[in-house]
């Protein structure tokens, strides 16, 4: 596999963005946003080198195996997927990420993790849901639970979610729910991020914006 | 045996592909 990426910093992926726009639309710096673009080389062009990141390419980074079927991945994949053209660009990629940032606002992670499970995208988190969402992440791990126990799980937790006991959880219950509970999105930040400078350096012989406060 | 206290989405959130930092290693 050929370096696509260093040696030729005019030729730029498809769908590349400025990265002092980027910038000012996240909460990311120009350096991190091009240290950012290191990392979208890597992962874009590790399968299919045409610099735009596929199901298959994010798949193997995340499992180290691009065939791993995972519901979480594909729902992560389709909300990064903003145009919804089955790849992911460079834009897409920072302004998703973004969100995940140490910096980000947290009402910004709430709301992305809520529409993560609202897998049918009616705009409401429904039983059925978190019930499809507890077996597949009971199928990707070792535990087992009977049955009863999976309902009784879902039963309870749906109880305590759905505050307005109409069978379904709304966006202001999901608020609630994790204000009671933070633990629940501590996914939906990446400390990596601040340090994404430090992991990708090499972007900073060849830097062409200085950073700005 | 799982308590039935157990939070679902608490699971959930466990998963591999919920777990971008992947993303990040060399």
């Amino acid at each position: 596999m050929g370096c696509f990426c260093s040696t030729s910093k005019n030729v730029k992926t498809p769908g590349y963005e400025d990265p002092t726009i980027l910038a000012s639309e996240t909460p990311f710096t120009v350096s991190e946003v091009e240290a950012l673009y290191e990392l979208f080389l890597k992962l874009s062009n590790s399968i299919i080198e045409d610099g735009l990141i596929h199901k298959e390419e994010f798949q193997l980074a995340l499992f180290r195996n691009e065939n791993e079927k995972n519901l979480f991945a594909d729902r992560i994949f389709d909300l990064f997927d903003v145009k919804r053209n089955g790849v992911i660009e460079f834009g897409e990629f920072v302004r998703s990420l973004g969100v995940f940032h140490p910096n980000a606002a947290l009402e910004d992670k709430i709301a992305f993790a809520f529409r993560l499970y609202d897998l049918r995208q009616t705009g409401y988190i429904e039983r059925e849901e978190l019930k499809e969402m507890v077996l597949a992440l009971l199928h990707e791990s070792d535990l087992v639970l009977s049955d009863d126990m999976i309902e009784a799980i879902v039963d309870k937790t749906f109880k305590d979610a759905d505050t307005k006991d109409d069978g379904r959880i709304d966006q202001d219950e999901w608020k609630a729910f994790v204000s009671q509970h933070p633990s629940l999105i501590k996914n939906m930040t990446l400390p990596y991020l601040k340090d994404i400078t430090l992991a990708f350096p090499s972007f900073i012989a060849r830097t062409e914006v200085e950073d700005s406060e | 045996v799982a308590p039935v206290t157990m939070n679902a989405f608490e699971l959930i959130s466990k998963s591999q592909g919920l777990n971008l930092s992947s993303l990040f290693e060399k």
